[in-house]
């Protein structure tokens, strides 16, 4: 977080940005549902923060090395633990040689997530000399309520009951907004179907006003990877920033190429490259980064090239293992280009390249009869000309249980990441570390939802999930389109990160909100096919579902999908003022590609009395085919505000299910 | 019990705002399942009473069966793991 809150807008040195019209969050409590803190970590610190928030009936509880008298304070004002769910399922006795049976965290990843939805400023902090900065939360004011129902078993793991169990008490103590770094996997679960425990928990959060606010998942750039669906909770994508890591690869021929990379150094002057080529059928089979076999007479003093088509992390560890054990210096591994870095074993040399650069280095070994090549180590470049883009393993939609609910919602920073870590976290240096998933954007957009909240406490979380999307930015600051990582990149669409990259100081003012109350919820349900006892239970009151079953398409979310557009369609959307009273706004749309669309009324006339207006929007196809998906707009703005939701179309005039059933 | 495994069992929203007697309904109706009070206390992993009514205990498929068909159950559910990102 040393450059992602500046990258958004909030510099803490700019007076005029919104963590200072919130009071960096004051009064507004934070659940983290995760792998629990580690407390003496400096993120968490209370030097400047007043007392609990009177609204705070939670505890905080002793366990394994957690002293609830010491390692609580005013920052981290309760911390409990669930894991009978996961016991009882784990079938033996947890490993208390490398887990606390308490909310201190053996794993690190509750207290990244923590320090960076909520972590007080901390100086000077850098991750093997890069990113150097101060690291601080969203809503450095704001309170932590741990929730610790991940545990360091199998990679970290956490069950629906414990997830359950953690919401229950949440809701009970009164914490505003709730972050969960936590996923499940494709297929999914239906979101009124406690194996998914999310989606039963917040939406009773939700219910009660908390926003909850979840990770999209890592199964990224394939399409339909999205979780975490729900239309009550705000899913969150994953970006890069405007930073990077860049090293030095100069060849023996003067030529220079840059890398990404994370180790401290040394540089490593002019040394022999190579590229394991073997005889035979298939040549390059032997320069393949996860089956490295490598001689010591043929590697050690060396710097290997290889290549990769692999884009986990496994391919650069293995090669790393295997050139360091054959005596090499270094690694140059060529793979499909991505941001997200993590160093080697024991701050081994290796640096990432394109294919395009692998393969210019690959043709200078090949023409050279002693290749040589000096490595320097990584640089911290930050700003222009860097420009954001969706990260590779960002989960896209559309959503594979509702096509018609757009996800993800929106994107934030997740690569990358320098926060307070556990000191346990083998990764760690100095109690810190940086990380990258969507683990790590979630906290970032709870931070911001906590300020939003400290500004203005009677939004519901609909109307603060609308200013976020509504206002969330495209372009980058050069008004170019933002890209989406993948193979190859491309424009990023709202598949991609929804209403687009968080816009924190835009979001406090949004002018227009599409709220939704309980009854939009029910529509939602009773459109989903959910039969009348079943809603009313889970709602609390009598329900019954029109006869004619309402339309998805209705929710009066900020954003359209339409999945499978026939016949021309109108859908029903209101808007409530939340800006200045009078005020006239006037639509403007962006159709997507082959379709026509109008609004109606195409001006909105709000005064001291009319707050919230209806207005509704037809939709027909121009060519009667078979598409994707085209992408377009609507946005309604006043001179001042520019309220734009997305607009995701796709026609099918032969279709492969009965589109009526949405 | 070597066939039983962690069960939700979920009653919606809650029906008044007692957290000890909405925990007591839930051992009463884990209760009607498995034969006794004392049984159904052994059996109880976590009762949800803040936010949401609805327990979570060890159950083989039969009870969980049973369990599901009972008035007021909303549905039973076997437990299951998420994972961080």
């Amino acid at each position: 977080t040393t450059r992602s809150w500046d990258f958004l807008g909030l510099s803490s040195q700019s007076p005029s940005n919104i963590l200072h019209k919130s009071s960096m969050g004051d009064g507004v409590i934070i659940g983290v549902l995760d792998t629990g803190i580690w407390p003496e970590s400096e993120s968490f610190n209370e030097k400047g923060l007043g007392p609990v928030p009177s609204h705070w009936k939670g505890v905080c509880e002793s366990g394994d090395r957690f002293n609830a008298t010491i390692d609580c304070n005013r920052k981290i004002i309760g911390a409990r633990w669930f894991i009978d769910g996961l016991l009882a399922e784990y079938g033996k006795p947890l490993n208390r040689s490398t887990e606390f049976l308490s909310p201190r965290d053996a794993h690190g990843h509750g207290t990244h997530t923590s320090s960076t939805a909520a972590g007080s400023f901390v100086t000077n902090v850098s991750y093997k000399g890069l990113g150097h900065g101060t690291i601080k939360g969203g809503a450095p004011n704001a309170r932590l309520a741990i929730y610790k129902v991940c545990w360091k078993v199998l990679g970290g793991q956490c069950s629906s009951a414990d997830i359950l169990k953690a919401f229950d008490e949440a809701i009970h103590d009164g914490v505003d907004v709730l972050s969960l770094s936590i996923g499940f996997s494709i297929p999914l679960f239906s979101e009124v179907d406690e194996h998914d425990g999310i989606a039963t928990g917040s939406f009773h959060a939700v219910a009660r006003g908390i926003t909850v606010v979840c990770a999209a998942a890592n199964d990224g750039p394939s399409a339909e990877t999205v979780q975490n669906t729900a239309p009550w909770i705000i899913t969150v994508a994953a970006s890069t920033m405007d930073r990077s890591f860049p090293t030095s690869i100069t060849l023996g021929n003067n030529k220079t190429f840059l890398g990404l990379a994370m180790f401290t150094g040394p540089e490593i002057g002019f040394a022999s490259l190579i590229y394991p080529e073997s005889k035979g059928l298939d040549p390059t089979a032997a320069g393949v980064c996860q089956s490295l076999s490598l001689s010591k007479t043929m590697v050690a003093g060396k710097v290997v090239l290889c290549f990769t088509t692999v884009s986990r992390r496994t391919a650069i560890t293995s090669a790393s293992a295997a050139v360091k054990e054959a005596g090499g210096v270094g690694l140059i591994v060529a793979k499909n280009p991505s941001d997200v870095l993590y160093p080697c074993n024991e701050d081994f040399p290796c640096i990432e390249v394109d294919y395009e650069i692998g393969t210019r280095i690959l043709f200078y070994i090949r023409s050279t009869r002693s290749p040589l090549v000096k490595l320097r180590p990584p640089k911290t470049f930050i700003g222009k000309p860097l420009s954001a883009k969706v990260a590779y393993f960002s989960s896209r939609g559309p959503n594979s249980i509702t096509p018609a609910i757009l996800k993800p919602d929106i994107a934030a920073p997740g690569v990358n990441i320098l926060a307070a870590t556990s000191p346990l976290d083998a990764l760690g240096e100095g109690g810190y570390v940086m990380h990258s998933g969507t683990s790590m954007s979630t906290p970032h957009v709870a931070g911001i939802v906590a300020l939003l909240k400290a500004m203005h406490p009677n939004w519901s979380p609909a109307a603060i999930k609308s200013a976020l999307v509504t206002t969330a930015w495209r372009n980058g600051p050069s008004g170019l389109p933002i890209f989406a990582e993948g193979s190859p990149q491309k424009l990023a669409n709202p598949f991609d990160f929804g209403g687009g990259i968080m816009n924190p100081n835009g979001a406090a003012d949004p002018g227009l909100v599409y709220d939704i109350g309980k009854a939009g919820y029910m529509q939602y349900l009773c459109a989903r096919g959910y039969n009348n006892s079943a809603i009313s239970r889970l709602v609390g009151q009598n329900t019954k579902c029109p006869i004619k079953k309402p339309s998805i398409l209705d929710m009066n979310l900020p954003s359209i999908t339409i999945p499978s557009l026939k016949n021309p369609i109108t859908i029903k959307r209101s808007v409530t003022n939340v800006g200045a009273p009078e005020s006239i706004y006037r639509a403007t749309i962006e159709p997507p590609i082959g379709t026509i669309v109008s609004v109606n009324p195409n001006a909105l006339v709000f005064n001291s009395t009319v707050r919230k207006l209806d207005f509704t929007i037809t939709i027909s196809a121009i060519h009667r085919m078979n598409t994707g998906y085209y992408f377009g707009s609507l946005s309604w703005a006043d001179g001042v505000h520019v309220v734009r939701i997305p607009l995701s179309v796709r026609t099918e005039f032969l279709q492969p299910y009965d589109a009526n059933d949405d | 019990a070597a066939n039983s495994q962690v069960h939700i069992v979920y009653l919606g929203e809650r029906q008044h705002d007692n957290p000890k007697l909405l925990t007591d309904t839930h051992h009463d109706l884990l209760a009607t399942i498995v034969g006794s009070k004392e049984l159904a206390s052994e059996l109880m992993v976590y009762s949800y009473r803040h936010g949401f009514s609805g327990f979570a205990a060890k159950l083989t498929e039969s009870q969980a069966q049973k369990l599901s068909e009972l008035p007021g159950v909303v549905r039973v559910i076997p437990n299951s793991l998420h994972k961080l990102q």
